[in-house]
């Protein structure tokens, strides 16, 4: 490996993506959770935070990044397909210091199986290299070599080579050991097996998964969690059901009081990719899957006091946070942490929205999901107008369910506003 | 005997090693000429960094590798501190 001889002397890096791929099959919302991959690939090897700041945050972000084409005001214009892919800035006090640029005439892919176009996030890691301090390595299984590799396979199973770990341990020492802030980067790691039961135990029944009527989903790091009482259920992003048998709650989330016994609401908060789960007037934050200090008073997030919420999701066309009840919601500004003024409002702008939903969530897509009962309401991306197929049943498309037989005795779906 | 790549692609290379970081970039003064030697050890800096046997001089898999799809970024940096890892021999 190579050291670039310059390092940031803080641990917690912010990052936004200042523009996107033109022409890309990649959508904002998948851009944005590749270069989150990317980074957070570094982080678990080194204890460096990377936090996502949205386009308001005061702060100039330690890491922008663009997709540009040709000349693009620095020294390192792009040569159009092919050639140079990407490159990045070593850190440091310049206002450029670990900038990444991608030249927008390439074809960027992300899990493409014919090997066309080029892997996005592959090259992200590279380039996130450089803006660590990394320079070029001659190891043959770096990360950090020169010439295009080709895609290093899922981001969330993608681990750098011992040349990288060790350039960057050389860089910012090596990462914690013990197992509390080992930081975990993989979709949140499945929980320790349950304790055998006593045999005379009778073993607690689980509902029914594809009865729907779910208390929270929440879009996590790409993968779908699906509550309900004490259980959840998780979809992969590629569609997978991770089993057909719940997940404990409490064993999962580690320092959920057991007190709470439903989550009404849940969200993955793109500033920091903490999980907030919600119940009665208060939330609870998770990095990761370690609970963050005390709850929270939803009157933090601009609603009444005693107000509870029905749903909770972050919309990434304007990275601001939408908490419904009944057939209000209210808005909240995650960069500026504070509640929009003129809320609550009437949840019809939301057209064709089912009132008092069970939870909304934002699908990898970028499409917009209401879900109520055994039913979804989908609005393209940046859409606030339910697709005219809507609703559709969930059970089938979301969760491994049969297809729900047509005709009389099919669940009807609730009326929506 | 490889064939001598043609004073095109000497030129070539010799601008991809320059932008690369594994020559100097000229300077007009000093008017320094490569010594073959230099250029040699170059080639073979920048096959060992492609992957390639470092045979110095500039054959086809060497140009071609030139063409491949890449960072931006120079493979040597000036004041780097390349770190070569000592093989322990085992007797």
């Amino acid at each position: 490996y190579a050291l670039s001889g310059s390092v940031w002397k803080k641990r917690t890096l912010t990052w936004r993506v200042h523009s996107f791929p033109k022409s890309s099959a990649l959508s904002q919302e998948m851009v944005r959770t590749l270069m989150h991959h990317a980074l957070t690939t570094w982080g678990v090897e080194s204890g460096l935070k990377f936090q996502e700041v949205g386009s308001q945050s005061p702060a100039e972000p330690d890491i922008i990044i663009d997709f540009a084409r040709a000349y693009h005001q620095d020294s390192y214009p792009f040569d159009g397909q092919g050639g140079t892919l990407a490159h990045a800035f070593f850190p440091g006090e310049h206002s450029i210091s670990g900038d990444t640029h991608f030249d927008d005439e390439e074809v960027w892919t992300y899990g493409s199986k014919d090997g066309e176009g080029t892997d996005l996030f592959a090259v992200a890691v590279h380039e996130f290299g450089h803006a660590l301090g990394l320079g070029h390595s001659s190891a043959p299984d770096s990360i950090m070599r020169p010439f295009y590799q080709g895609p290093v396979g899922d981001p969330h199973k993608y681990r750098l080579s011992q040349d990288d770990r060790e350039g960057l341990q050389q860089l910012y020492g090596k990462v914690p050991q013990t197992p509390y802030d080992k930081p975990t980067r993989k979709p949140l790691a499945p929980p320790p097996p349950p304790p055998a039961l006593p045999p005379d135990s009778p073993s607690l029944p689980t509902p029914d998964r594809c009865e729907g009527n779910f208390d929270a989903i929440a879009n996590i790091r790409g993968e779908t969690f699906f509550f309900k009482g004490p259980w959840f259920w998780r979809v992969q992003p590629s569609g997978q059901l991770v089993s057909p048998r719940p997940a404990r709650l409490h064993r999962f989330w580690e320092g959920l009081p057991a007190r709470v016994r439903v989550v009404q609401a849940a969200y993955a908060r793109p500033s920091d990719g903490c999980i907030l789960l919600f119940s009665g007037p208060q939330f609870w934050v998770f990095r990761d899957r370690q609970l963050e200090g005390a709850p929270r008073p939803l009157t933090e997030l601009g609603l009444p006091a005693g107000e509870e919420v029905d749903a909770v999701f972050s919309w990434p066309q304007n990275g601001k946070t939408y908490l419904i009840r009944g057939r209000r919601y209210w808005r909240y500004d995650d960069a500026a942490r504070r509640p929009d003024p003129g809320y609550p409002r009437d949840l019809s702008l939301w057209e064709g929205a089912p009132p008092a939903p069970d939870d909304v969530t934002v699908g990898n897509t970028g499409d917009t999901y209401f879900f109520k009962g055994a039913h979804y309401w989908r609005f393209l991306k940046g859409s606030v107008k339910a697709e005219s197929d809507s609703p559709q049943p969930m059970g089938h498309k979301w969760l491994d369910c049969p297809a729900p037989s047509a005709g009389p005795h099919a669940p009807r779906p609730p009326k929506a506003t | 005997a490889a064939e001598e790549p043609s004073a095109q692609d000497v030129s070539l290379g010799v601008d991809w090693l320059t932008r690369y970081g594994y020559l100097p970039p000229p300077h007009p003064a000093q008017a320094q000429l490569q010594s073959p030697a230099k250029l040699r050890d170059a080639i073979k800096v920048m096959q060992r960094f492609a992957g390639l046997p470092e045979t110095g001089v500039l054959d086809p898999a060497t140009m071609a590798t030139m063409h491949r799809p890449r960072c931006s970024l120079p493979d040597v940096l000036g004041a780097a501190e390349l770190v070569r890892r000592r093989r322990r021999r085992r007797r």
